[in-house]
């Protein structure tokens, strides 16, 4: 059975969907079996890995909205053992629509479980927009684990508690096992305001922070203008460890087989 | 009349919420009349402009969805001619409600529109969610002047294909003459891939695009925290000269009284 994790916040601009692709690379490369799903239409998840917007089969939209199978949109990346299931901007669709069917928050749970896919990954990554609507909250009733990544800065902490009162909504509406983690990224550790709010951080939910932390590294853009996962970019850079080292912590999540 | 800047983009973390405080501040500071419009639920803009979006009596959701006036939500800032149209995290419902209304593109324009409002501000700016929803979209259909944070960086120069066609959108759908203008922002000078592109979007975008560009200053981190806009919490720094200069730049669309 595929292990999901759901990459969200409703903050913006705060390394989801580079966490998404560097997270999948890391797996992939130690021999996990990964499935990473766009589900913004933005679609930058499926930039990052290198396949273009324009040129697919079809996307998310079409399995939310219009009922075709996953297995039917997936394509291959640049990176073994890794699949991603695009997206296009028509995700906007999705996000008004969806919620007009009576069970919308089980339609990615339920997209999941199609199938061969199951067996075919071990784990699933699923990458969300900055928008805490009818499709992440899916996301998140899909997902046995929930990161989320945060920026050491006023804003982004202060988006914690939205996101608190939404996993409290997602468990007590259908998910009640869910677990979240919550990631620092982008972290300039010369920075006095980064050192202030990741111990504030640290302090105020323990247990609930992933050891990890996340650095501010140049390579992470050149990796997405490239279109790869930064360790299949650039093996020595210091995200690539980073990355790598998350990936370790969250292996330990996923059930062995 | 009031002068209506909505300041927008799908892609999150650009500086949206920071660009409408800081412009805020400068052009009060110029002595003209500043209404800020905080329309996300994260309630960001609130936040750094020292209000606390749990002390109010009431939110742009009252206008939106229950029919209250913008003049019975107003709150003064510690800035002198600057007024504050708060948000709560209420937002969420109205990005899920408001469509429901025939009319809803216009709600924003009319809300602007009601009793004294329209004579007792000289320019009005709406900060948006990182969402292409409804409440973005009406916030696009009350502007004249519509301006669009970018970093310099892969994913947000990408975003600015689905701005264009949003803008494509609402100028044929009731806002004709809409006009648009990119501003680039938290900008590393001494990162290459920042330079890059910088000069990719100003050979783009040209005239479309404002002369002042806003680099990375840590001071904006700070004055969010102390609830300020960066002038009025520190005079000197780097972001408080630039964003004046912004300010100067975005003063001449205003038509003079
Ligand atoms: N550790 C890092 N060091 C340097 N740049 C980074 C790092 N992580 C992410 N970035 C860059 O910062 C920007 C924001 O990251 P990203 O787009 O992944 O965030 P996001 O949360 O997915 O944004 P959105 O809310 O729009 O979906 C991107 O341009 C990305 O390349
Ligand atoms: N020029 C700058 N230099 C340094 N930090 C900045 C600068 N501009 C913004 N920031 C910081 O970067 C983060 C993102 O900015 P901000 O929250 O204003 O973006 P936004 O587009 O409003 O985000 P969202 O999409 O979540 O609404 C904030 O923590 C802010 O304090
Ligand atoms: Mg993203
Ligand atoms: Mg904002």
């Amino acid at each position: 059975m595929a292990y999901v994790i759901t990459i969200a916040n409703q903050k913006g601009g705060v390394a989801k969907t580079t966490t998404v692709a560097s997270v999948c690379g890391a797996l992939a490369a130690r021999g996990l079996r990964v499935l990473a799903v766009d589900l913004d239409s933005q679609a930058d998840l499926t930039l990052a890995l290198g396949a273009s917007p324009g040129g697919l089969h079809g996307s998310m939209a079409d399995v939310l909205l219009n009922g075709a199978s996953l297995e039917s949109i997936l394509v291959e990346t640049a990176v073994p053992k890794l699949h991603l299931a695009p997206s296009t901007s028509e995700m906007d669709k999705v996000e008004r629509f969806l919620p007009m069917r009576s069970d919308y928050v089980n339609a990615l749970r339920s997209a999941l479980a199609v199938g061969d896919l199951p067996r075919a990954y071990d784990v699933v990554l699923l990458d969300c927009p900055p928008f805490l609507g009818a499709v992440t909250t899916s996301a998140m009733h899909a997902a046995q684990l929930l990161v989320i990544p945060t920026q050491p800065e006023y804003f982004s902490a202060h988006a914690l508690r939205n996101m608190m009162s939404a996993i409290r909504n997602v468990r007590s509406q259908g998910n009640p096992d869910l677990v979240y983690r919550i990631l620092i990224t982008m972290q300039d550790r010369r920075n006095r305001i980064h050192r202030t709010l990741s111990e504030q951080i640290q302090a105020t939910f323990g247990e609930g922070l992933l050891q990890t932390v996340i650095e501010v590294d140049t390579k992470l853009r050149e990796s997405a203008i490239a279109g790869l996962p930064v360790n299949y970019y650039n093996v020595k850079t210091r995200s690539t460890q980073q990355y790598d080292n998350l990936a370790q912590e969250l292996a330990q999540y996923v059930p062995s087989k």
